[in-house]
């Protein structure tokens, strides 16, 4: 292939028998949407580097997917965001870790390799940068969503429970189990 | 966790990847998302991939750079490398999860140990690949 892209959206215990047709459809549109502005980007003759950032924002910014606006929550109850970028022309790259408040995390690990001498920044600092840069900040609770709140509830009760009878039973419990899951 | 990787008409890769991490997680906890060679990694001369799974094994297996060291060293394909680190050395240290990854000739891999995976594809012709499922 002269060019090709390829994303992916999360992996685990995903089956279709805890699918609704809706929910797969909603991901598979989704899927298509965020692939088909990188695709139109590298068909353009445009940089990877843009079309990787631009094919991320789209997952970003939707609340099916574990990043930006879908994110999961801590055990404090907060979202903390973390990101990478690399260009494989220069072995360059920049990241991110635990930044609550930067709308596109991966559009900060962008500049953090284009804009600093460094590679990695992580928490308050982070989001200094990212001002500095002049990335949009939202307010940590842009980051809520419903579904996931309720799966931190989900997962701390069956800890607990698990806590209160055999620790060992929570390893072969799905639902924790896919918690581990970025 | 969402990602990308992208070859473009100059030859260049890029990977990216994004994510809130896990449910519940405390002190801090950095996962292998942004920890460059562990989640995400791209160079040239062999590939660029980028990582969904349980990041504290991704990050002990340095799965992304391992990847693409396979094809530097041993001459490895794409496909043969992914497999290689994905079914025998995560699922051996007991991790899970699944990467995506684009080499240099614009093959484009999916190699995952779980139940399924959110993932798609576009080639040069515009031919589109969407899955979820094993």
């Amino acid at each position: 292939n002269e060019f090709a892209i390829v994303i992916h959206g999360g992996a685990g215990t995903i089956l279709k028998k805890n699918m609704t047709p809706e929910k797969e459809k909603a991901y598979q549109d989704k899927l298509e949407e965020a692939i088909k502005v990188g695709y139109n980007i590298l068909n353009n003759g445009g940089s990877s580097l843009d079309a990787v950032e631009k094919t991320i924002h789209v997952m970003e910014n939707s609340p099916l997917f574990n990043a930006g606006k879908g994110a999961v929550f801590t055990h404090d109850e907060t979202n903390e965001l973390d990101a990478s970028i690399m260009t494989g022309n220069d072995l360059n790259a920049g990241a991110v870790a635990g930044v609550k408040n930067v709308k596109n995390p991966i559009s900060l690990a962008r500049k953090i390799m284009e804009e600093s001498p460094h590679v990695l920044l992580s928490g308050n600092g982070a989001s200094v940068f990212a001002k500095e840069q002049g990335l949009e900040i939202v307010e940590p609770s842009y980051f809520y969503t419903e579904s996931r709140f309720k799966s931190l509830q989900r997962v701390k009760e069956k800890m607990k429970a698990e806590l209160d009878h055999n620790a060992k039973t929570a390893f072969y419990d799905s639902e924790i189990k896919n918690s581990k899951f970025g | 966790t969402v990602g990308c990787v992208a070859l473009d008409k100059n030859g260049n890769i890029t990977a990216g990847t994004s994510t809130g991490g896990m449910t519940n997680k405390r002190w801090n906890r950095i996962g292998d998302s942004p920890i460059i060679g562990a989640g995400t990694y791209a160079n040239n001369a062999t590939c660029g991939v980028s990582s969904t799974g349980w990041g504290e094994y991704f990050i002990r297996g340095m799965v992304a750079h391992d990847i693409s060291a396979l094809i530097d060293y041993k001459g490895s394909t794409l496909k043969e490398a992914s497999k290689e680190v994905i079914q025998n050395k995560l699922t051996k240290l007991g991790g899970t999860g699944g990467i995506v990854a684009i080499d240099k000739f614009g093959n484009i891999v999916y190699e995952f140990n779980t139940a399924g995976m959110y993932r798609a594809s576009m080639n040069d012709k515009g031919e589109l690949d969407v899955k979820i499922y094993k």
